[in-house]
């Protein structure tokens, strides 16, 4: 399968991924 | 309990009314409302002054006010629409509501563009992209040789710059993610559907304010 650069980094980042913003209750 | 919430916001700086951010975004008042409880969270966690320093996104986002991310400062850039180092109310609603599942995908796909588009020259260009993953291996402790990265970084690119000119516009951006939908997962928040249930003792309040 093509190794699509933009697919990791939006898969791999933490920064990129704000639903634990939610869990700060 | 709406006047006491009322008292407390108008201290706050960069306070907007929640009637005016629901009319903006795809937010309901009372979910502006609830949205209004978590930003008071946030924006008290390291300076208790009512707005989101870059730290405080960092420590929600990693638990460590000190952990530097390039893709967290890219993102506190983006919400930070005025330029003044923090994130207000207002740009917190307003940048939070591109995520919500009802937001147009357009601009979704917009705020990706933007979100990679490292130096902001209106074009996602070949160094920026190769930059951004050598920044993954690295937060990923993952080790790849340059030769391998240079080949990812060539096969995407070329697949994405269809004009072939050296760097992807907005217009081949929308393309490329078209054919890949799921490189706008990260811009959905499922949780934004359900704000007022994450925050519930908040409902009781806004309930009356949205019947007045």
């Amino acid at each position: 399968r093509f190794f699509n650069a933009f697919e990791f980094i939006s898969s791999m980042s933490s920064g990129f991924d704000l639903s634990s913003l939610f869990e700060t209750k | 309990m709406g006047c006491y919430h009322s008292k407390r916001t108008k201290e706050t700086p960069g306070y907007e009314e929640p009637t005016v951010l629901a009319a903006e975004t795809p937010f309901t008042v009372s979910e502006v409302e609830a949205l209004y409880e978590l930003f008071k969270k946030l924006s008290s966690s390291v300076i208790d002054d009512g707005l989101i320093h870059k730290e405080e996104l960092q420590l929600a986002l990693f638990r460590n006010k000190n952990r530097r991310n390039l893709f967290a400062d890219r993102i506190f850039d983006l919400f930070d629409v005025k330029r003044n180092g923090v994130i207000e109310f207002g740009e917190f609603v307003r940048s939070l509501g591109v995520f919500h599942p009802n937001a147009p995908v357009e601009d979704k796909i917009h705020f990706t563009f933007r979100l990679y588009d490292l130096r902001q020259t209106g074009f996602i260009e070949r160094e920026e992209l190769k930059e951004m993953v050598l920044a993954i291996l690295h937060e990923s402790d993952l080790l790849l040789s340059d030769d391998v990265v240079e080949t990812i970084v060539d096969k995407t690119f070329s697949d994405a710059d269809l004009k072939g000119d050296g760097k992807i516009d907005p217009e081949e951006w929308k393309e490329f993610v078209s054919k890949n939908p799921s490189l706008i997962k990260n811009m959905t928040l499922p949780y934004l559907k359900d704000i007022t249930l994450a925050f519930p003792s908040f409902v009781l309040s806004t309930e009356v304010e949205d019947s007045e």
